[in-house]
């Protein structure tokens, strides 16, 4: 804490946070078919979802051909599905088909932890 | 990220955590921001995992990634993972899942699993130290009895290579995690644990709760450009809070 003015003391006023902050609640009916669990929270926000995929679109074709590497992504990444088990390949699929983003790209976004360790 | 478990004086246990996400992932000249964590920030969204209408757990998810990586089991367990940065990280796991050698497991499907599953803190403190992971990573976990706090560093496959316990009667009443082995020192770059360990050292134990971890989590350089948002669990309680985190400038990038 020694290089303001990116630091400071520690607060005591941050509590509590504004209202609009507070993030809402999307209920998982665990009873539903893996497919169908995650419509009702991700078809509302499929534009986001491609925005930000985009943004990482944008980022590749900064250091590679985008094209290439996206085509890559959808016919590496998609057929790895399967490889997952239940009910995550279920639960992907749905989200796929629920936002219209390719299933690879899906992939992608759910294994970018263990692409970004590196 | 900065993950904390605390406990206070009457063995009551706390943890929170703030997810920092999108370093060097697209930076906004125009609003000096990091693009991919403005863009993660509204999709961000709590999920309550029911099953026979009663919940059986609780995580902090983006929409549409299905993993955990930060979640609870109310009067059970909480859990959140911070990245751990390592040569021989997720990539080799990904390389080695895609050629048909798929003996470990996903990050975010293993804490998923735990969580919803977990029927104590021991037991799930033994499967994280030793399942079979594609990439490294810091477990920070947290229970509902006096003591039940741990940070597990963990390392691709098997491999725990240290697990840190609250010890409250020694007087280690908290932990922090950021993203480095809690053994050595954090590089001089991004040192976040010292801020953190100081405020929590000023709150003190006598002041544990929500409202005082907030105010640590919220403390600049531990909230950051890249911090998304701060979870606040409570297991006794079966609450989870998470709030959207912003650092207007002037912010430290990481």
């Amino acid at each position: 804490q020694e290089f303001p003015p990116f630091t400071e003391d520690c607060r005591t006023d941050a509590y509590p946070p504004p209202v609009n902050t507070k993030v809402g609640t999307y209920v998982l009916n665990l009873d539903q078919a893996p497919e169908d669990r995650w419509t009702g929270l991700v078809k509302p926000m499929a534009d986001k979802m491609k925005i930000m995929i985009q943004d990482i679109k944008d980022l590749v074709g900064i250091f590679v051909n985008e094209t290439k590497a996206i085509n890559l992504v959808d016919e590496l990444l998609a057929p790895l599905t399967d490889t997952f088990p239940e009910p995550y390949q279920g639960e992907l699929r749905g989200i796929a088909n629920a936002t219209g983003i390719p299933l690879g790209e899906v992939v992608l976004y759910n294994i970018f932890y263990e692409v970004f360790t590196v | 990220c900065t993950s904390l478990v605390a406990q206070d004086k009457t063995g009551d246990l706390f943890h929170a955590r703030n997810l920092d996400f999108g370093l060097f992932l697209g930076w906004d000249v125009k609003n000096q921001t990091w693009a991919l964590t403005e863009r993660l920030r509204p999709l961000i969204i709590n999920v309550e995992y029911q099953q026979g209408g009663k919940t059986v757990a609780k995580g902090v998810h983006f929409a549409g990634y299905i993993g955990v990586i930060t979640g609870m089991k109310p009067g059970v367990l909480s859990l959140s993972m911070n990245e751990r940065f390592q040569l021989e990280g997720g990539f080799i796991g990904i390389i080695e899942w895609i050629i048909g050698q798929r003996d470990g497991q996903w990050m975010g499907f293993v804490l998923r699993d735990a969580v919803v599953k977990a029927t104590d803190f021991n037991s799930t403190l033994q499967y994280l130290t030793s399942v079979d992971l594609l990439a490294p990573g810091y477990i920070i976990l947290g229970g509902n009895s006096s003591g039940e706090g741990a940070i597990i560093t963990r390392s691709v496959g098997t491999k725990a290579d240290n697990v840190k316990m609250l010890d409250p009667a020694h007087g280690t009443w908290y932990l922090v995690e950021t993203n480095y082995d809690n053994w050595k020192n954090p590089p001089f770059f991004d040192d976040r644990r010292a801020p953190a360990t100081k405020c929590m050292n000023t709150m003190s134990q006598a002041n544990v709760g929500l409202k005082g971890i907030f105010n640590v989590l919220s403390t600049k350089p531990v909230r950051n450009l890249l911090t998304t948002y701060t979870a606040l669990m409570h297991v006794r309680n079966g609450t989870l809070d998470t709030y959207l985190q912003y650092c207007p400038q002037p912010c430290f990038p990481w």
